[in-house]
């Protein structure tokens, strides 16, 4: 039996301009996040428990695209989506659409822990929410600044961005200049998740 | 997307994965996020948790693949994560990360770049995002 042993992710597909200022801010959130689960295995708590424990402190915090911070659909709103998974027993829990859930990875685990399904979405999953009484706020509480710029941009440039944001003005002259293309697209129109 | 994958002191795995989406996605997209077995995905064996391209992780069914390449073909933790990342991906980008129940960590990815960090019980400990 070997020890235990912690992963996170911010999100596959980064500018390769992107300011190091906001790489440093990304390793500093990474660091944040490994260094709260390291310190709830050494309590001892469930791998079950301490991926939902680190997932919400990446939803809460906007830098990455979920809960606060999410990419805006084409109306400029949020829908999240999440799931969860224990290998104990191969439960799982998963919903979509949620737009007032304030941690939707708790919401994915309560489907897996109170109710008789693994999936729930849109109006369903949000009337469980409310049954289940987690803590709701409004669509506005995650949408950023950043990201209403980043869909004005996606829109001009008339694309959907995977999981990208676009390169921040002061990036973008030299994203432009790359000759990087990615899923057809000129690496510039996409940013680091 | 965000993610985080488990194995505890007792060797069991979990996986989770949360997500906004695609940047001006039509409204009523669902991405692989929460689609176990695509963005997510635990078992006795190990912990998946996926980002990237949604419709090509969805299409390779990602997360699964590690776990089944490890029971079927029996191949290690990193061997299976590089496997899946290179072999079923056909033309889209993605990244992964992934723990094993003997406590290894491992992930991959094609594309520029992945936010990841990852750390073990014997002192192991790394936070990056170039190659």
């Amino acid at each position: 039996m070997g020890g235990w042993a912690i992963a996170v992710h911010g999100g596959a597909g980064v500018d390769p301009n992107l300011p190091l200022e906001r790489q440093e801010a990304a390793k500093q959130l990474l660091t944040r996040c490994l260094n709260l689960g390291i310190a709830a295995l050494r309590g001892s708590l469930p791998a079950i428990d301490v991926v939902e424990l680190v997932v919400r402190e990446l939803e809460t915090d906007p830098f990455f695209n979920s809960g606060r911070g999410s990419a805006l659909t084409e109306n400029g709103t949020v829908e999240m989506e999440a799931s969860i998974m224990d290998g104990e027993g191969r439960r799982c829990g998963a919903v979509s659409g949620v737009t007032t859930v304030k941690n939707p990875i708790s919401l994915a685990r309560l489907v897996m822990d109170k109710s008789p399904h693994s999936y729930l979405a849109f109006s369903g999953a949000e009337e469980f929410a409310k049954k289940q009484g987690v803590e709701l706020v409004d669509n506005s509480y995650f949408i950023t600044e950043d990201n209403v710029g980043m869909l004005k941009l996606a829109k001009e440039a008339n694309t959907i961005l995977f999981d990208y944001r676009i390169p921040l003005e002061t990036t973008c002259g030299g994203a432009m200049e790359s000759p990087i293309v990615m899923n057809g697209l000129p690496i510039s129109v996409y940013a680091p998740e | 997307t965000v993610g985080c994958v488990v194995v505890d002191g007792q060797g069991r795995c979990a996986a989770a994965t949360s997500t906004g989406g695609l940047m001006n996605k039509m409204t009523g997209r669902i991405g692989d996020s929460p689609l176990i077995g695509a963005g997510t995905y635990a078992c006795d064996l190990c912990g998946v948790s996926c980002t990237g391209e949604g419709e090509a992780i969805i299409r390779g069914t990602l997360a699964r693949d590690v776990a089944a390449v490890m029971e079927y073909k029996g191949l290690g933790l990193q061997e299976a994560v590089d496997f899946v990342v290179k072999k079923r991906l056909d033309k889209g980008f993605a990244g992964l990360i992934a723990v094993s129940n003997t406590g290894e960590v491992a992930y991959g990815f094609n594309c520029n770049g992945m936010f990841r960090g990852c750390a073990t019980e014997d002192g192991f400990m790394e936070v990056g995002i170039w190659e």
